[in-house]
Order: structure tokens, then C-alpha cells, then sequence
């Protein structure tokens, strides 16, 4: 099925990629590698999967006031340069979010959207890649499910990686609490 | 099936974003934008797609011979930068590779492996993805059928996209026969 191959082509050609090096890309972030060893940043990727398969482009708030990207420089992480199929100094990096609680206190977390979830929420938009709304929504059910077997087993995953299933239509704030809330069960 | 989903994926996540700015990335470097008003550049992406899936990681010649990337700073075009599902600075870039003919002459090709093609390996050989051989060469056919067909059909894909089928095998004096012979049908 589309979300077999998807979820496999996402370990595969990513995570299996990144997650060991995770914590190296920490280290070579002056600023990470302290709060990496302060506790406050956990070096796990999180990863936003929405059930209306709707992957905004930017996670932040623009005021800055729930989740954002504080920094640009220093919070996108250093990049991982690995050479794929003939492609030279193929890039892969993370970004750091920080998430600030109802107290003002500023939490950290690695986010992002799974990003094969795009793909179907595209196939369902475009006529001639032949898929139903039902389907899609099967589709991105069946992708959750095989990424959280792949990601519990595979040794590279363990630990590293934290599937947080979302609707898709949360605002900022009840993308905060959820955030919040799965950084309190990663620990 | 597999095939599907992944050529949707590579096409929505990649050609979709990279090949209209094919020429803008050529003309952002001065050695590439003279030998693209010179002729010797075509803006076209020729991808390499294998029957036994398997994608080299490196598809030059050490003695930079018959296929090679001749300068490593030059000949990695200019990076695009995109902001894909909150990761912030994504990098998608393309790699020009200089072909040298059997009467020494030189010739210039955007050369890459169609990256979803060593999912379908990586499945066939991983035991949990259960998939077999010879499901493996029907996905691998379905894959190019399915990817000739949209970057036939899609406006952004049009004259800017060559699937190269080889066997997986070819010595690098035969992948370079196949590449001026690509290259010549292109013009
Ligand atoms: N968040 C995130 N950051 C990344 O750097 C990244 N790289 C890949 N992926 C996702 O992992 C999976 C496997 O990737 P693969 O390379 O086999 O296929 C890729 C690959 O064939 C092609 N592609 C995407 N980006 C590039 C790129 N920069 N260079 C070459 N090819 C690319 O288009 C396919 C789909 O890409 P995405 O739809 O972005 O999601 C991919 C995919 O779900 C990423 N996801």
C-alpha cells in the first residue's frame, strides 16, 4: 500500500539517516550541546503527524509567544552532509522550537512534520493520482501505525524519536499543551 | 502499491520544487550559466533508475576517466532553500556531472539516482518489510511506468526530466555510452 512504502521510504531515506547522528549535531551547537547537557533539550526528534494530512509550512507563531523558532541562526541545528544516490553534499538538519508555557518558563524540543504524510494529503488534492478522501484517511491511519512499529523496533529509532498524532486543526495554544505534554512523557 | 505512492512522493517532494528552478540554480553560478548559454548545459535533471534497485553512493569514476564530478566546489549546484513541514533551511540541490567521450572531449550532465528506487530495495532486503524478489523487480517496473507517466503528463516536469533505465550493473564505461547517448536524444 502507499503508506507501507511511504513509512519504509521514511526510515529508510531519513530517519536511520539522522537519528544516530542526532546527538552529534547537538554537540556542534555551542548553545544545544549546553542545554543537551543541562537536561533541558532532549535529543529526540518529534514528529507531527495531522490526521487531515495538512503540513503547514512553518509550525511558529509569529508573535513568538507559543512555539517559535527563536534564533534562525543558531537554532537550526548544523547540517549532516551525506552523499545519496549521486547527489554531492546532500543536506540533512533538524530545528530546535521553543515552546513557552502558560508561566512564561521556555521549554525546547527538535520538531517537525512527518513528511510522507504531505504526499498522500497531495494524492487525495490531485485528480489524477487517483485517491478518495476515505482512502486518504486510511492511508495516514495505516502510516501512524507503521511508523510507530518500525520506530518501537528498529534499533536507530529507539529512544530518538517520538510520533505526536494531531488533528491538524489545532491552534497555536493547543499545539503548545500537546507539546508540552509529550515532552513530559519523552523524560 | 509501493510504486505508487513513492513516485507521488518524489514527485510532490521533490521534481514538483526542484525542477522549476532548475535554471535559476544554473544561472546562479557563473561556470554553469556560461556553458548553459553556450549550449553545453542542458537544464534537465537525468535520472539514473536501476532493475536490481540498487543505487551506488557515489556514481564517478576515482580516475575521473569517463564519469565524474570534476570540481567538488563548482560542480554542486547553487542549494535552493525551502521551509518543509517546520524544518527550517531545508537544502535540495543538484550535482553536474562531467562526461568524458572516447575522444577525450568533454560533456556536462544534472545527473542523480531516482532516490525512491532504493526504498524498494532496502525493503526486499530487510525481513520485517516482507517484501519479495520478485515483488521487488514489479515495484521497480511500476515505479518507472508510474514516473515517465506524471513527468510526461505535469506541466513543472516537462522537458526538464530524463529517467535513464539501466541495469544496475553497468561498468562505468558503459554507464558513460548510456549517458551521451541520453544526452544526444535529448537536444
Ligand atoms: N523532514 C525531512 N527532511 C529531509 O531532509 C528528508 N529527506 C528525506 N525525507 C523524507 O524521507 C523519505 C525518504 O526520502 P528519499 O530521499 O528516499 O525520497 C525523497 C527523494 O527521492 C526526493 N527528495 C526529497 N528531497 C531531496 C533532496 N534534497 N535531494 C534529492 N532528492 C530529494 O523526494 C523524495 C520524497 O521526499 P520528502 O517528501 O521530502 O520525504 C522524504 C521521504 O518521505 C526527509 N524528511
Amino acid at each position: 500500500s502507499v503508506a507501507h512504502g511511504l513509512a519504509w521510504s521514511y526510515y529508510f531515506g531519513y530517519l536511520k539517516i539522522v537519528l544516530p547522528e542526532l546527538i552529534n549535531q547537538i554537540n556542534e551547537s555551542e548553545k544545544w550541546s549546553n542545554l543537551f547537557i543541562g537536561g533541558e533539550l532532549l535529543p529526540k526528534v518529534f514528529a507531527l503527524i495531522p490526521k487531515t494530512g495538512f503540513m503547514v509550512g512553518e509550525i511558529c507563531d509569529d508573535r513568538k509567544q507559543m512555539i517559535y523558532v527563536d534564533d534562525e541562526e543558531e537554532d537550526v541545528l548544523p547540517p549532516l552532509f551525506m552523499e545519496r544516490g549521486g547527489v554531492k553534499k546532500r543536506v540533512y538538519r533538524n530545528t530546535v522550537y521553543t515552546i513557552k508555557d502558560q508561566d512564561g518558563r521556555e521549554h525546547y524540543a527538535i520538531m517537525e512534520y512527518v513528511t510522507p504524510v504531505d504526499t498522500i494529503y497531495r494524492m487525495n488534492q490531485h485528480r489524477e493520482a487517483g485517491m478518495s478522501e476515505d482512502e486518504k484517511d486510511m492511508q495516514i491511519k495505516l502510516l501512524y501505525r507503521y511508523l510507530k512499529e518500525i520506530t518501537d523496533k528498529e534499533e536507530d529509532c529507539r529512544g530518538r524519536f517520538v510520533l505526536v498524532p494531531i488533528s491538524g486543526k489545532e491552534k497555536h495554544h493547543e499545539l503548545r499543551d500537546i507539546m508540552l505534554d509529550a515532552l513530559e512523557k519523552a523524560r
